[in-house]
């Protein structure tokens, strides 16, 4: 399982939460306009969140963050 | 198997359930309005609670939470 | 396998039953209007219960508990 | 694998009947009208007996027990 | 796996048929006009033979059983 | 995997043959007009054979035996 | 895997070829017009040969031997 | 995973070829016209070559060998 | 998983790379114009190479190799 | 799992970020304007990330990177 | 899992880069105008790159390499 998410403008956060009892902060990978990630969940990271605006691509469909 | 949160108004909280024989709150991850979580279902999460206006995706269809 | 469910009134009650030989109560979430709890089935729960109005969003489909 | 049962009368008898050699009623899980009930087939219930009007999804559609 | 039986009459018998080299009759569950059974195949039950008018739902479509 | 049978007349056989090197008959199933035999395939057996007038339902759809 | 054979003539030979290093006629099952043959692939039998007219249901559709 | 022939002539021969380091016939079955083979990939089978007119019946569709 | 190859001409080459750190030609089987190959991937084959004018029938759809 | 990524201007990137604790990046692959790269998800690379102007393929439909 | 390469000219690259810690490129196919290579993903291979003039079929669907 891996989502996509598309940065539609500077400095949009895809941070990874931590798997297990605890849930932290373990990574946040920054995106300008127009740069892609594409994230799988793994033995590090259950639960990704996206600050700013961007498009996330998922098995349940298309998901805008921050909208107008 | 994961699901997702677009929050629709600030301080939407999403609350891991603890998984096994008592369940209780293990973690509340807040979004402000626009802010999206991406979460599965884990060893320690086996519910997942949602207060405040949101947008949840899920593998039965896009529910509204506190809809007006 | 998990299913949602919106509550659409106050104290809507979401009832675990044990997994095993018995069949028990072993915790009720209870939900306000608006809010919404996605739940596994569990080594613990084999068995689902909604008392109250809600919106049950299931693998055959939406079901309105306590419908007009 | 699961079913999910409306009831649409009070008193309806959701009933569990024992996996292996014999076959018995285990549990009789009594619902009033509207409320609902979603069950697995486990270790321990190989079939489910349902007695008065309700509702029953399953992944071979939607059947009326005791209809009109 | 699983079937369902609707009773359309009083006294539909649904059989149970062993698995294994012999194949004997293990149970007989009786249902009334208006009456479901849901039932698997098991470690016990590798045939199930109906008897009396009844909509039996398989993964192959609806059969009525004892049609006018 | 199972497969379903409708009698359309009395005494259709249903014939288990044997898995294995030899292939011989293990059963016979006698259905009279209107019954229903929900078989699957086993251990014991891997093949069916099927005399009379009768409706099969497979994975690869409905099959008359015995058509006019 | 399971393949269906509806025979539509008498003599139609099903005949199961051996699995392993050496191919051989290890059975062959006679139908009479009307019968039908419901015949996995299985440890002893990874080829299955047709002689005669029949409709045969396959997960590829449906093939007609000896057409006219 | 199996495939099926259905010769279009007389003398279509279906060939096994080896798996394993070397790629030799280890099996040739002829048919003749009208008569159908349905053969499965074995531990001893990895290609299927066809030589004749016949129709191929694959999940990628059917093929007509030795078109006119 | 497995491709299928019609020749349309001649003289058509279908290469079996070889499995593992080294990239080596292990088999080429040639088909005369008509005739069809089926072949597997492998524990020795990883990648098929076809030469000449011929249809390649593949999950992803039917190729024409070679074409006008 | 993979994705696709189609370069539409020279000087693409794709960076494999590395699973586990850390998130590192271990490999930059360039691309070429009209250059394809076809990339898994791997026990070193559980998230990819984009920059540059691209098609990246992915299960979740087709998102165009640095769009204009 | 595989990909299709259809080569509309000649010189086409298909390079397979290496599975592990480092990304190496381990073998080159050239593939020449009108030949197809269908290639896996395998134990050494985890990433495929092309370059020259081609149509790439994978399961997002068709690429065209090095476009007009
Ligand atoms: N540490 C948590 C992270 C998490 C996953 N899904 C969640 C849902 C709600 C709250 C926290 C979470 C876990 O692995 O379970
Ligand atoms: N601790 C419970 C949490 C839970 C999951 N699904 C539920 C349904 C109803 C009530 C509680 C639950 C369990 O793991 O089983
Ligand atoms: N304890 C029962 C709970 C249950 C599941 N499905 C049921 C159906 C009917 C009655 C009870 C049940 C069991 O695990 O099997
Ligand atoms: N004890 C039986 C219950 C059962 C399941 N399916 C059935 C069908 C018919 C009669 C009984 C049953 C068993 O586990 O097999
Ligand atoms: N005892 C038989 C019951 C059976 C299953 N499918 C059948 C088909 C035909 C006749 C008998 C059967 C068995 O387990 O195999
Ligand atoms: N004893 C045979 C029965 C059989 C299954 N499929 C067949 C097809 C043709 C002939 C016989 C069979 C076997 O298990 O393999
Ligand atoms: N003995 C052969 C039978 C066979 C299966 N598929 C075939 C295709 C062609 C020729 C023979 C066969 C095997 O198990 O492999
Ligand atoms: N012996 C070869 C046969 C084969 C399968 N697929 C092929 C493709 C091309 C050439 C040969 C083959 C193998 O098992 O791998
Ligand atoms: N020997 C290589 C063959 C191969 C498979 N897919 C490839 C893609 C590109 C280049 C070579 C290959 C391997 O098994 O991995
Ligand atoms: N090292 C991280 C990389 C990662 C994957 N998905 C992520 C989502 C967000 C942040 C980092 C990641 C991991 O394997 O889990
Ligand atoms: N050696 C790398 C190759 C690779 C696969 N996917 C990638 C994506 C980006 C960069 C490198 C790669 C690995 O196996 O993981």
């Amino acid at each position: 399982d891996y989502i996509c998410i598309l940065a539609k403008e500077d400095g949009v956060s895809i941070i990874g939460l931590t798997r297990g009892r605890d849930t932290k902060f373990h990574h946040t990978e920054k995106l300008d306009n127009g740069e892609v990630l594409v994230a799988q969940f793994t033995e590090n990271t259950s639960a990704i969140k996206i600050r700013g605006r961007a498009v996330v691509y998922t098995k349940h469909g298309e998901i805008i963050s921050k909208p107008e």
